[in-house]
């Protein structure tokens, strides 16, 4: 489709055409065509393969992030809060990131704190099973900032390296939901003594331009350091984290391919971008 | 919103008469926009544009209406015609029981719908059971055990080393022997791409003959609905959709896009997480929602 071929309408209608069935949306994919045809005029660039190589470069350039030194201090204790709408994969997400951290030889800790959907708490403690990590529960129904406290105490008082905290999901439309979530990580960050507190949303890469609306809201009501993209092992193209990164500001930091705890890699913008392009 | 939006293009439109080429480009294009915003599918969205700008063009602009009435008037039909235009109901067998299979991509909400379909069939004088067939996800079984004991449907599933078709037919046997008339199974979500899973879809189908097979697809779904949608039709020949999550602020595009690919029709939405959020599915609802 995008090999050796003259640069015309045809191309840039070829390009809209793969940028928007990633779910890049049309907006960002009318900015980044015209910021291309801009350069392909300065630069007088006269074949096909070099726009598409710049494509990639605008694409990659968009989704590069400078991680913050906080990132970078392997001895750091951390409490992560999963957040995110219905069934995109924060539980089992969970799984995979204390597979990573249980792996690099930090202690792990699970805070069960959906307290909500029916077998929620079931769920996250046979993964807590399978990795031979301890859970913080309590009974179903039961209020989860308390969850969040207890669990929190207890990484403190076991000077436990990373606390995951599962939270239920939750449509960003729902007002009391939302407020919910910002009492928790209040809790959280009232009480995380030496621990640096991140915020993780998790993404369903099937997501279409409503993620944008998630990605708004949840960063809005909790100020969100990452995003987790799942289920990039699907045909989705997982193009809306472009629209969001661009909007934003918020960095993918990995991506889910699969349903078992190793399915998870750090984000890379350079694979990520070769994929959609195709 | 799209007809405020016509409606400004239109107001330079001085001339009564008929409306040319250029009038209609311009109205395309801000309808192009609203569908794509909206998640319906690319090509989908470039051949309903097509048929619009075939009745758009050269239309008498009536003394009735203005010009972005009518515009919009088509692209509403055109809509409404692509969506179906009648509520398309849930069919039953000439003889019980019904059995109902659910399918679809992982977190799609199909356990939460097995439960909540299994619900309103009751409320409506029907004898639901429900099949806990997915032995994969962890606790998948207690989700669908805890939601049937809540709302007293009776139930059956094992031990998660049974293969997925062996609690299936156990189940259907139990069901018959409580005199059931509706059974309802929950399956693993899966990947439309995963040939191993789809081949057990395929193989449960064929063994048990479910008179429904219902994929249940997220609302918030983007581009990647169709290849979903055709990759499960070929594979089963589904007969309807639930899509769920209507609750939220999604536009739903994917459901056109379903429609427009596959022909078959959304039969149900889900609007909530409590066991009575289970709606029929309003095609013209669907269509202002998703036209914005
Ligand atoms: N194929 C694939 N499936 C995934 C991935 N991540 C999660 N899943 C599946 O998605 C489904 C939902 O995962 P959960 O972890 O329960 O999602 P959740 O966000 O915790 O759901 P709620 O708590 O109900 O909001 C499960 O079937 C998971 O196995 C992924 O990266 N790839
Ligand atoms: N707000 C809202 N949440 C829903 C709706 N339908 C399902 N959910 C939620 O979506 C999440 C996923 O639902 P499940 O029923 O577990 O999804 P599933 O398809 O069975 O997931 P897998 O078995 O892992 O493939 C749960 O948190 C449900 O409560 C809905 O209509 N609205
Ligand atoms: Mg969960
Ligand atoms: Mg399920």
């Amino acid at each position: 489709l995008l090999s050796i071929r003259k640069i015309d309408e045809e191309l840039w209608d070829d390009i809209e055409a793969i940028l928007i069935q990633a779910d890049i949306g049309i907006q960002s994919t009318m900015r980044i065509i015209d910021n291309l045809k801009d350069r392909v005029a300065m630069q007088k660039i006269n074949e096909s393969e070099q726009v598409i190589e710049l494509l990639k470069e605008e694409l990659v350039d968009i989704l590069r992030f400078e991680s913050p030194q906080t990132l970078h201090d392997t001895t750091a204790r951390r409490v992560i809060l999963v957040v995110g709408v219905n069934g995109t994969g924060k539980t089992t997400t969970i799984a995979k990131l204390a597979r990573r951290y249980v792996n690099a030889g930090k202690s792990v800790l699970l805070a069960a704190a959906d307290t909500f959907r029916a077998a929620a708490i079931e769920q996250l403690d046979i993964w807590a099973k399978r990795l031979n990590v301890d859970i913080i529960k309590h009974e179903r129904g039961s209020d989860p900032a308390a969850v969040v406290y207890d669990a929190i105490h207890a990484a403190n008082a076991r000077k436990t390296d990373i606390l995951l905290i599962d939270t239920a999901g939750r449509l960003h439309t729902y007002v009391n939901l939302m407020e919910e979530l910002k009492k928790i990580k209040r809790i959280a960050d009232r009480e995380k003594g030496n621990a640096q507190l991140e915020t993780l949303l998790v993404i369903d890469a099937t997501t279409g331009q409503n993620g944008i609306a998630q990605a708004r809201l949840f960063d809005e009501a909790l100020k969100v350091d990452g995003i987790i993209l799942t289920k990039l092992d699907g045909t989705a193209k997982g193009g809306i984290v472009l629209a969001i990164q661009d909007e934003l500001k918020i960095p993918v930091r990995y991506v889910g391919v699969g349903e078992g705890m190793e399915d998870l890699h750090e984000f890379n913008p350079k694979e990520f971008v070769e994929a959609l392009v195709g | 919103n799209l007809s405020s939006k016509l409606q400004d293009i239109f107001a330079k439109l001085k001339s009564r008469g008929k409306l040319t080429e250029k009038d209609v480009d311009a109205a395309m294009r801000e309808v192009r926009l609203a569908l794509l915003e909206a998640d319906v599918n690319f090509k989908v969205v470039k051949d309903f544009i097509a048929k619009v700008r075939e009745r758009a063009v050269g239309v008498e602009v009536l003394e009735s209406l203005t010009p972005a009435q009518q515009v919009i008037k088509i692209v509403n039909e055109e809509l409404t015609r692509l969506m179906g235009s009648t509520e398309s109901k849930l069919s039953f067998a000439p003889r019980p029981p019904t059995i109902i299979m659910l399918v679809g991509l992982q977190g799609s909400g199909k356990t939460t719908a097995a439960a909540k379909l299994a619900y309103n069939l009751k409320t409506h004088g029907r004898r639901p059971f429900l099949i806990g067939a997915d032995v994969y996800r962890p606790a998948a079984i207690d989700q669908l055990k805890v939601l049937a004991n809540e709302n007293r449907i009776p139930f059956y599933s094992d031990d998660p080393t049974t293969p997925p078709l062996k609690i299936v037919k156990a189940g259907i046997k139990a069901a018959n022997q409580d005199g059931s008339d509706v059974i309802i199974i929950d399956t693993a979500g899966r990947l439309h791409v995963d040939a191993e899973m789809m081949g057990e879809l395929e193989e449960i189908k064929s063994e048990v003959r479910p008179h429904q097979i219902l994929l249940v697809v997220d609302a918030m779904t983007g581009q990647d609905a169709v290849n979903v949608a055709q990759e499960f039709r070929n594979r089963l020949d589904f007969d309807g959709v639930i899509m769920t999550k209507l609750d939220g602020d999604a536009r739903g595009g994917a459901a056109l896009s379903i429609k427009a690919v596959t022909e078959r029709p959304i039969k149900l939405v889900s609007v909530g997480e409590k066991i009575d959020s289970l709606e029929p599915f309003h095609p013209d609802r669907m269509a202002s929602r998703i036209l914005g």
